[in-house]
């Protein structure tokens, strides 16, 4: 389970 | 995937459909200059880590460029429209008198309550997320205000409106694909995509089934 920033979206 | 894809051309779209109308009929009729404005600070924030070393893929920093280069220029063009057509820039201001500051206020209240890491960057992407939730306000309330919503206006959001919906079921599969949630995005993007769902009910009535009516 990933939680935070991946900022991979736009 | 295929939500976030067809989320992202959605919001190409919508971007098309504006510049393209304001291009191509030189009218700003029904459009609010503060919610592109708002945009244009919107991507600004958001898209920092251009500057930084954080790479993602040759997709995502294209579309980084087009929507931070587009934002810019569509404000532009609307501020030409104050020596073009003096008129219709003052009626288009006469219109647009939804009080901006607080959106800005709250987003960075917002922002600073809210981030993933206390820095610079990720605080400014923070603020970046919740004003974008809220910087269709502006645009909704003047459509409410003059009562009669211009094609391109119902378009151009109901473009908008269907990439914060496909963006919702983007996270619902990246949940269970990839066990992957940010938090900060989700609920902003709710908040988001509620702002519109009055409007797609509006849209629904007017487009889908035909009634030349106005907005309430």
């Amino acid at each position: 389970f990933v939680y935070g920033p991946g900022h991979d979206e736009l | 995937n295929l939500f976030r894809i067809f989320g992202d051309l959605s919001h190409l779209a919508s971007i098309g459909i504006l510049l393209h109308t304001v291009r191509s009929t030189q009218s700003i009729d029904g459009i609010s200059f503060k919610t592109q404005a708002l945009y244009a600070l919107v991507f600004m924030t958001r898209y920092l880590d251009l500057f930084t070393w954080h790479w993602v893929s040759l997709y995502n920093f294209l579309m980084k460029v087009f929507f931070l280069a587009s934002s810019v220029y569509i404000v532009v063009l609307l501020q030409q429209f104050r020596t073009k057509n003096p008129i219709a820039y003052k009626e288009m201001v006469l219109q647009d008198t939804f009080k901006i500051h607080f959106l800005l206020l709250g987003s960075l209240v917002a922002g600073l309550c809210f981030h993933h890491r206390f820095t610079l960057l990720e605080i400014l992407w923070s603020f970046s997320v919740w004003l974008e939730s809220v910087a269709i306000l502006p645009q909704l309330f003047m459509l409410s205000k003059s009562g009669r919503a211009q094609s391109l206006t119902v378009h151009y959001i109901f473009a908008l409106g269907l990439y914060r919906f496909l963006y919702i079921f983007n996270w619902i599969w990246r949940y269970v694909s990839e066990a992957r949630v940010d938090k900060i995005a989700v609920v902003a993007g709710i908040v988001q995509t509620a702002m519109y769902s009055d409007f797609f009910y509006i849209y629904y009535k007017k487009v889908i089934r035909g009634n030349a009516g106005n907005l309430p």
